[in-house]
């Protein structure tokens, strides 16, 4: 996170850290982590952790384990090539299912899912929170998780972003509508946040509650404008996808 | 030995007797004889009643006659100076002197004979109850005509014992009636109804005449009915003092008219039917009766069904309706089965949420599920009430049998992000 500052599990109790890579992940419900697809691509059990804010040794011993039953990435997710830098992360959402349910408490709640209404359509200038364990301006990875407060802006700002060292063409990056631009000078998700949440606040609620609304997804540079999946788009896909793998309910 | 006669003397007569003695006699004759002591010769020392020397007759341990002095014959043409009769067979004769100085006496002769005995007319008590015949040497008892003897051999009665009623409906009398009844009987009536009719006597008060009771309230001549464990009367008086109708519970009844030697009067008439034993109509706690009439009888078969709620329970098997038939004792069959609240058991538990443990889970109890807030919600609002249902499962208005969900609270933190301005 660029441009944050520290948080505690408490603050984003959604928060799931993915080992191996160092990623993020948004617990949904009991059995469901849903997650960015190049976070799972190659790992089909990731190990994961929810209920932490420290990634120290002796915290992720007590921290509670989330142990992977299948992962299912979405099917508009276009493999990895090795060869070449990836270029077009559309489609980028996954869901990791797991083997137990996790118990609820302060650590530990899910995140809302967006709804489909037109409320839940974001405009430049919406802010919304991200956190996660990446890289920051200082670090390529912290201990402490770490959060911020972005903006959305416009898919062209993004486009418009420039490389320092560029390894792909700028025209061979697919920015689509499954794709939220978010972020300003100075505060960003970088490497190491993939796949948690951008979360924004229900509207029309009295009580502060979030949902949602991206995940974070790519960027051409850390420090302004970072690409977010636009969860929206995939709220169908997530609730079939989960109805038809869920087992005979266990209560 | 009994003996039919026998002579008696004092001692050393016709020589004087001694002093100092004391002899006694005594005399049996056969039974059925009485006994003629006579005497002849009294030649004993005199003395203010006999004090000092006498001769005493004793009969039954009561002195009957006492002699001493000098005694001649009073007719001339017999020479009896003393005589007795006596109706029993046994007498005793006891002399007895004393220490004398004077003139010596020669003492007494004295005989006796069996005399015949009139059994029938020589006693206070009168002997047979009938007909007294009287024999030498005894008697014997006969019966009027419609009579027989009793194994006494002394009273008569009549045979009036031993008729057994069967019939459902049916008219006893007392011997004779209206005519005088006989005296001195036992007369003992059986009604046996078949299993499942109890013994309904009606009597009317005038059909009712026995000899009243005495002034002690004993009646000499009695009415008795016996059923079971219950006796009603004895009865007597004139009309019947009893109620008019009785219901005796049972199907046999036992009847015995009883009279003594005295006071005949019209007697009695009664009549009995049949009524069918019937059972209670009981009111049985939360349960129906099918058919639901006013009064049951002898083989009567109900199904009682437990109303909504309740179940019958016969060992490990359960339902909601039981049948109870009116038996031959007038109680129902099954009376130890009852409609008992369903038993819905412990509600199930729920994944992250609780409910209260009930004081009891029967059939109307109501239990609450609640989530573990505020990480959990209930998935329905009101879903988490349960009623413990008529088919012993626990309900909820919305739900039906299905358990409540407790769904994870989605969205809020426990603790805000706060964004600290630079």
């Amino acid at each position: 996170i660029f441009g944050g500052q520290p948080a505690k599990i408490e603050n984003f109790p959604w928060q799931v850290f993915f080992n191996h890579p160092t990623a993020g992940g948004a617990l949904i419900n009991e059995y469901w982590v849903l997650t960015a697809a190049h976070v799972v691509e190659k790992n089909s059990d990731p190990s994961m952790y929810a209920g932490i804010t420290a990634l120290r040794l002796a915290d992720l011993e007590n921290a509670q384990r989330l142990y992977t039953k299948r992962v299912i990435i979405h099917p508009g997710w276009k493999e990895d090539d090795d060869l070449n830098p990836r270029t077009n992360f559309d489609n980028d959402i996954a869901l990791v299912q797991l083997k137990d349910p996790v118990k609820m408490g302060p650590k530990f709640s899910p995140i809302c899912l967006p709804g489909t209404s037109s409320e839940y359509n974001l405009s430049p200038g919406d802010m919304g929170l991200i956190s996660g364990w990446g890289r920051t301006e200082k670090r390529l990875h912290v201990i402490n998780l770490r959060g911020a407060k972005v903006p959305v802006t416009s898919l062209e700002t993004c486009k418009q972003v420039k490389e320092e060292n560029p390894t792909a063409r700028p025209e061979d990056y697919v920015i689509t509508d499954n794709m939220i631009c978010a972020g300003e000078k100075g505060v960003d998700s970088c490497k190491g946040d993939s796949g948690g949440a951008f979360a924004f606040q229900v509207p029309n609620v009295k009580a502060p509650k979030f949902y949602v609304a991206g995940l974070v997804s790519w960027g051409k540079k850390c420090g302004a404008y970072g690409v977010y999946t636009k969860v929206k788009n995939y709220v169908d896909w997530i609730l079939k996808t989960m109805q038809e793998n869920s087992g005979p309910r266990k209560d | 030995e009994p003996t039919m006669h026998g002579e008696i003397l004092s001692p050393n007569y016709p020589q004087a007797y001694p002093n100092d003695v004391v002899k006694s006699w005594d005399i049996e004759v056969p039974e059925g004889f009485g006994i003629h002591l006579y005497f002849t010769h009294v030649d004993i020392e005199p003395s203010e009643s006999c004090a000092y020397d006498s001769v005493q007759i004793i009969s039954g341990g009561i002195e009957e006659g006492r002699l001493c002095g000098q005694r001649t014959s009073k007719s001339p043409n017999s020479p009896i100076i003393e005589e007795f009769q006596f109706p029993y067979n046994k007498l005793q004769v006891v002399f007895t002197s004393d220490f004398s100085i004077e003139e010596q006496f020669t003492g007494f002769a004295a005989y006796y004979t069996a005399i015949d005995v009139n059994e029938c007319t020589d006693f206070t008590d009168v002997p047979c109850s009938h007909f007294c015949n009287n024999f030498i040497g005894g008697y014997f008892c006969s019966c009027p005509p419609e009579y027989f003897l009793h194994d006494d051999m002394r009273n008569c009665g009549v045979n009036c014992s031993g008729d057994v009623f069967t019939a459902l409906i049916g008219e006893i009398s007392s011997p004779n009636y209206p005519n005088p009844y006989p005296e001195n009987s036992r007369c003992e009536y059986q009604i046996q109804l078949q299993e499942g009719f109890q013994v309904v006597v009606t009597m009317q008060r005038e059909d009712f005449d026995v000899e009243p009771a005495d002034s002690e309230g004993n009646c000499p001549d009695s009415l008795t009915f016996a059923a079971k464990n219950q006796q009603f009367g004895p009865y007597c008086g004139d009309g019947f003092p009893g109620p008019l109708t009785i219901r005796t519970q049972s199907n046999t009844l036992g009847i015995v008219f009883q009279t003594d030697l005295m006071g005949q009067k019209k007697g009695w008439k009664l009549r009995y039917h049949g009524d069918p034993i019937s059972c209670p109509k009981e009111s049985t706690a939360n349960s129906n009766w099918e058919p639901d009439k006013a009064k049951y009888v002898f083989k009567d078969v109900v199904k009682i069904t437990c109303v909504d709620g309740f179940e019958v329970v016969e060992g490990h098997v359960s339902s909601t309706s039981y049948y109870s038939t009116c038996q031959s004792d007038g109680q129902w069959s099954n009376s130890g089965l009852k409609c008992q609240p369903v038993y819905c058991g412990i509600p199930d538990p729920i994944a992250n949420g609780k409910v209260e443990e009930p004081e009891n889970s029967v059939f109307g109890t109501v239990i609450h599920y609640t989530c573990e807030e505020p990480y959990y919600y209930m998935e329905h609002e009101e879903g988490g009430e349960y009623r413990c249902a008529a088919n012993g499962r626990w309900v909820n208005d919305q739900l039906g049998i299905e358990l409540p969900r407790c769904i994870p609270v989605c969205g809020v933190p426990t603790e805000p992000f706060q964004v600290q301005q630079k």
